[in-house]
């Protein structure tokens, strides 16, 4: 059903 | 120095509730504005996103800004004391050690007060961008903890597909598959049941149950869940709650093999 991806690939860290 | 007074604990306590199990350090960001808190999960598929503004609280009164950091299996502890309908204050210095919480209830001229020791947490804050979402899914909160919790018996992941003739949930799994498809829907009488799609373009990705099914610990927040999704971006779940407040959560997409 796919690949978990992080939240880190999409929201950059500020 | 903060203060902020709560009149019933319950919208702290079921905050507090819902995010407790995915995240388990973090900091409560307190300014004028309100107290916000911003925390990934450990594995960093999730984050949770949650702000409560200051119209929310009464009084409420923030100077500067305070970093709460809080370990929340340790604040459940001490708000479980906490009656559902006991106005709950929050105190803290400006460079608190502790946070000091203090529960009344009024009817029966009973106060009780805690001290909670804070922790220096290094937090790492992500900008999330503003993303116009393809689609934007309202439905009851209820009804997405059913379809979260039907699905999961079938499998680890659901497809959640928006198109003009509805949303579609899907799931399959080792002993076969299922589906629920939910069309638009807006009874006059009853709100709370309202199905609302609103689509640019439709969209299907795929998550993992086990993330959304832990998203629905939220649902006595609200009546109401908003789900937003695009194409190849984190899904984001809404439990808007009174006067802009709300709980947000982003979950990453499963993509590809």
């Amino acid at each position: 059903t796919g690949k978990q991806q992080s939240i880190l690939g999409f929201f950059s860290k500020t | 120095m903060l203060e902020a007074r709560l009149d019933t604990a319950n919208l702290f306590k079921s905050a507090v509730d819902a995010i407790k199990d995915l995240v388990q350090d973090c900091n409560f960001d307190c300014n004028d504005s309100g107290i916000a808190l911003q925390a990934m999960d450990n594995s960093h598929v999730a984050l949770v996103s949650m702000m409560l503004k200051a119209e929310a609280f009464s009084p409420f009164r923030c100077d500067r800004n305070i970093a709460l950091g809080v370990n929340l299996t340790s604040l459940t502890k001490v708000l479980r004391a906490a009656g559902r309908d006991d106005t709950l204050t929050l105190k803290a210095e400006d460079a608190p050690d502790v946070l000091n919480l203090v529960f009344e209830a009024t009817a029966q001229d009973r106060i009780s007060e805690y001290d909670l020791k804070l922790m220096d947490i290094d937090q790492e804050h992500l900008g999330i961008p503003d993303t116009e979402y393809a689609a934007t899914i309202s439905m009851p909160s209820a009804e997405f903890k059913r379809i979260t919790t039907d699905l999961m018996a079938m499998s680890e992941s659901v497809t959640i597909e928006a198109t003009k003739d509805g949303v579609k949930f899907s799931s399959t799994g080792d002993i076969g598959n299922g589906s629920i498809t939910l069309r638009q829907h807006t009874p006059v009488d009853k709100p709370n049941e309202t199905v609302e799609i609103e689509l640019s373009e439709p969209v299907a990705l795929t998550f993992s149950l086990k993330y959304l099914t832990n998203f629905c610990k939220a649902q006595p927040l609200s009546n109401q869940v908003k789900l937003c999704l695009s194409a190849e971006v984190p899904l984001m779940v809404e439990y808007g709650l009174e006067g802009g407040s709300y709980l947000r959560f982003y979950l990453a997409p499963k993509i590809g093999d």
